[in-house]
């Protein structure tokens, strides 16, 4: 038999001792130790890789803790647009999904166009079609939302309109550019690609 | 963003990744999380990955194949492979954090940020979850 195992990640951010109540330090340690477990859970047992990946997602999706599923980050327009993707090492298959506004776990779905649809990577519309012709019964946007990722939408946009109140403002290169938030502290930034 | 990379019992790895984005996104921004080979990769020939951090430049530096093909091309452990790549992703500007783990079960967790929400658990009984940097 061959040694198992997973590793998980939730974020990486402007992560410090300070800024975190030791009350919420434990919340992340009990959620953290929640999905390795469920993983876990499906290797021991003698599950899929594959399988134990979404499991471990799933948790962490359904967590309001973190930038995925629910809580996940507000775009400019005050909508959650969830991405996910997934791939399996043996068969090199791989799925994804992009723009998601109904989905409730994002990495299911993922799965989904990789092992039953011919595509790799579904956006938007059409991916939501998608898994509504596979049953998925689909939720309102507002369950993704949570009162901390509107306060820091609210922040992004004083930050922004602050800059001049245009949409699109420009780095110092001169890209186009739009001010976000980091997703564990508050700092403005300005991102681009 | 959230991620996990798994090895079951038969030797076979993946490697998942979901995220809400930026907050304030526009234009229909998409990161590296659902794309193949930067935020996600896995090969059972060298490692199972999920990146997090500012997706543009994950994009750019192709993190997840990148890792994968050091491995495979150079014959580097894990450890160095990822190190090398973050390297790169650093140099580009991007802040952020990877986790993969090997066919033989060996993890990392390696990030430019203060910290990252971490955890791994093997068959070997180690288990740890961590958060800041210093731990």
């Amino acid at each position: 038999m061959h040694s198992y195992g997973l590793v998980i990640h939730a974020g990486a951010a402007a992560i410090l001792r300070k800024d975190l109540s030791p009350e919420l330090q434990a919340e992340h340690q009990a959620k953290l130790s929640e999905a390795l477990d469920a993983g876990y859970a499906v290797l021991d047992s003698g599950g899929e890789a594959i399988d134990a990946v979404v499991a471990a997602i799933r948790v962490l999706e359904d967590s309001p803790l973190y930038n995925a599923g629910k809580g996940a980050v507000l775009n400019a327009g005050g909508v959650c647009e969830l991405d996910a993707s997934i791939m399996d090492g043996k068969a090199q298959a791989a799925g994804a999904v992009a723009g998601l506004q109904h989905i409730k776990n994002p990495i299911t779905l993922a799965r989904d166009v990789m092992q039953k649809s011919a595509h790799v990577m579904l956006a938007g519309e059409g991916a939501e079609k998608f898994a509504r012709e596979l049953g998925y019964e689909l939720v309102p946007n507002e369950y993704f939302q949570t009162p901390l990722r509107k306060k820091q939408l609210e922040k992004a946009k004083e930050i922004e309109a602050a800059g001049g109140g245009h949409t699109a403002i420009r780095d110092a290169e001169g890209r186009i550019s739009f001010v976000t938030i980091d997703d564990h502290a508050d700092p403005e930034r300005h991102k681009w690609g | 963003t959230v991620g996990c990379a798994a090895l079951d019992k038969r030797g076979n790895l993946a490697a998942g990744t979901s995220t809400g984005g930026m907050t304030n996104k526009k234009f229909g921004r998409v990161g590296d999380s659902p794309i193949i080979g930067a935020g996600t990769y896995a090969n059972n020939r060298t490692c199972a990955l999920s990146a997090t951090g500012h997706g543009e430049y994950f994009i750019r530096a192709v993190v997840g194949h990148d890792v994968s093909a050091r491995m495979e091309y150079q014959g580097m452990p894990l450890e160095k492979a990822a190190a090398a790549t973050l390297t790169n992703v650093s140099a580009l500007g991007g802040k952020g954090g990877v986790i993969a783990i090997d066919h033989d079960g060996k993890v990392t967790m390696q990030f430019n940020t203060p910290g990252m929400f971490r955890g791994f658990r093997l068959s070997t009984g180690e288990k740890k979850v961590a958060m800041f940097g210093d731990e």
